[in-house]
């Protein structure tokens, strides 16, 4: 489902009008921001006497990032423009403050306020403190909480809401929870948008009795950025996306065509494909060989190490059901065998051939995006745009309709969730 | 500065001019809900803006300070004292006071307390603790359409709280 953000809110703003705020009715929960990248500053004159300038600026920062990393919206720090053109400006003050006509009642009770698509207060007779200090007043959910009045969100009278009226003491390392994020949605609608892969990634690992078990991690690829997806509790990793130089060193910077994981009794080996050319990663020393054991230099050529298989690629999955590399471009499978290292008998053939639909006519065709295969669904995806198929199971799923034939394709709505990009900008907040 | 003695800043005194008036009283707890709204909804934005131009971070306490007998080291300052008439104010119309226990058993409520309409000393407590200063309660200049599941959402009865 190509979920359109339109349907989300009666939008009726247009960023600022006429320089003013006061732009009319509203209700919680209707209304929102019409644009999704949103300037901000922390005014000079607002500085607060608790915290260095760098930290106060550092921990709006990463309130305005958390926003980011479960909703559409972007936010950038603006120094330089003119105030006018910020559309959220931050300030601490005491008493009257800040030309605002709300006077803050001094240390205790009122902590902050904030205006709907506007500014945000801090009483800086609060004791504000950086996160995880332990005592005082944590800045950084206080500004969560302000940014989320900004936004659009009212007060929210549920246990764990980041939007409760009241403060309570930051426990180590607050986050917003499901219900607000979903809130937010509400607002903004969900995050979409294409990916060049997604892969598990498996390992193996001693338990402290010394058994080897095997774990996965699921990855998500965009560009230069990548997440781990947490499939126990549907969301990305906290404070995802990171640089794709960060966790995964080696790679082109700017992103991959396709990573597979070959994993079978005889081969583990992680490949990541860009262009012509292939890496194959160095799990133990977490970089990509430049010499692999068997001594192939790195980056090789598609051409050399997949024979028959063309490139640049669109993308491409391993199946450890079958030991194949199913590798796609255009319209076309090429089926690899690892074993015999050739693209099997009978290979290119059409995707759709391949993989049938259940439905005629609902398919991807080709270009596909990303291709998966997913240990906690054991089922293969197949990604175009901001749409998903699941490829029907050899068992399961035609256990429940026999009629369906083996590898057809069903459509699957929001399976992976808040899977967001943030401002540049932010990457290293 | 505000005084201190120790390296974190953890024996920070605040004179008790600098303090929120902690809510202790019936009439206190009474402003307190209307500040937020629950006596009656309030129209937050129209009261975003000041009339004075520029951008002051002026600082404006009531009443002045005793000054006599301060000593060097003597952070404690006599608080200004507060003009309390209700001793001499008639009996309560009862339409207020209905009002007043509607809005007490309201916050009491949202606030997880138990809904009893008296101002006892959990509520109290719960009143007194660090808030963000924007209104629970608002009001809202069209009558919107409010769609029931956004409602239950975003944990708002709308009967209540939406008009």
């Amino acid at each position: 489902k190509n979920t359109d953000t339109s349907e989300y809110s009666n939008k009726t703003f247009s960023g600022v009008l006429n320089g003013s705020r006061h732009v009319g009715k509203r209700a919680w929960g209707n209304m929102a921001f019409s644009k999704m990248v949103l300037k901000w500053r922390l005014i000079g004159e607002g500085y607060s006497s608790q915290l260095t300038i760098q930290d106060q600026r550092h921990i709006i920062s990463l309130a305005f990032r958390m926003w980011s990393e479960v909703s559409p919206l972007e936010f950038i720090e603006d120094t330089s423009s003119p105030l006018a053109d910020v559309d959220i400006k931050l300030g601490f003050g005491t008493g009257r403050h800040l030309g605002c006509n709300q006077k803050f009642d001094g240390t205790g009770r009122e902590f902050a306020h904030a205006w709907f698509l506007g500014d945000i207060h801090f009483d800086d007779d609060e004791h504000f403190t950086a996160p995880n200090t332990g005592s005082g007043i944590s800045l950084l959910k206080v500004a969560v909480h302000e940014i989320g009045h900004v936004l659009g969100l009212p007060h929210i009278y549920r246990t764990g809401s980041i939007m409760q009226p009241s403060y309570l003491p930051q426990e180590s390392g607050f986050e917003i929870n499901w219900m607000d994020r979903k809130s937010i949605q509400h607002l903004y609608g969900g995050c979409k948008g294409q990916y060049n892969t997604v892969f598990d990634w498996i390992r193996k690992e001693r338990t402290q009795y010394g058994e080897v078990v095997i774990r996965f991690n699921t990855y998500f690829m965009r560009d230069g950025w990548y997440w781990l997806y947490e499939n126990r509790t549907n969301r990305t990793r906290y404070g995802d996306p990171v640089a794709l130089q960060v966790g995964w060193h080696g790679i082109p910077p700017d992103g991959v065509d396709a990573c597979v994981h070959v994993w079978n009794r005889n081969t583990d080996a992680v490949y990541f494909f860009k262009g012509t050319q292939y890496w194959r990663y160095d799990d133990d020393n977490d970089q990509v060989f430049t010499v692999d054991p068997e001594g192939h230099l790195y980056p090789r050529l598609i051409s050399e190490g997949f024979p028959g298989v063309p490139s640049p690629i669109d993308t491409a999955f391993y199946d450890r059901r079958d030991y194949h590399i199913y590798f796609f471009k255009g319209t076309y499978v090429y089926v690899f065998d690892v074993t015999a290292t050739r693209v099997s008998p009978g290979f290119p053939r059409k995707i759709t051939a391949v993989f049938p639909a259940v439905v005629s006519g609902d398919h991807p065709g080709g270009s596909i995006d990303a291709a998966y295969f997913s240990y906690t669904h054991n089922a293969v995806f197949l990604f175009k745009d901001t749409l998903f198929w699941r490829v029907v199971g050899r068992s399961r799923d035609r256990w429940r309709r026999p009629a369906l034939p083996r590898n057809d394709l069903l459509k699957v709505e929001e399976q992976w969730f808040d899977i967001c990009n943030v401002h540049p900008s932010a990457l290293k907040v | 500065e505000k005084l201190f003695h120790s390296r974190d800043h953890s024996d920070l005194q605040i004179p008790s001019s600098h303090q929120a008036e902690l809510i202790t009283d019936k009439d206190t707890a009474e402003l307190f809900l209307s500040r937020y709204g629950f006596i009656r909804p309030v129209n937050w934005e129209e009261l975003q803006f000041d009339q004075s131009t520029g951008i002051s971070n002026d600082e404006d306490f009531p009443g002045e300070e005793d000054l006599s007998g301060i000593q060097e080291g003597d952070s404690s300052l006599s608080r200004a004292e507060t003009d309390d008439d209700d001793d001499d104010e008639d009996s309560p119309n009862p339409t207020e006071s209905q009002a007043f226990i509607s809005a007490l058993r309201d916050f009491q409520m949202v606030s997880g307390l138990s809904v009893t309409g008296l101002f006892d000393d959990a509520t109290k407590a719960a009143m007194n603790k660090p808030r963000c200063g924007v209104p629970d309660k608002e009001t809202d200049d069209a009558t919107e359409e409010v769609h029931d599941s956004t409602s239950s959402a975003l944990g708002i009865n709308t009967a209540t709280w939406l008009t």
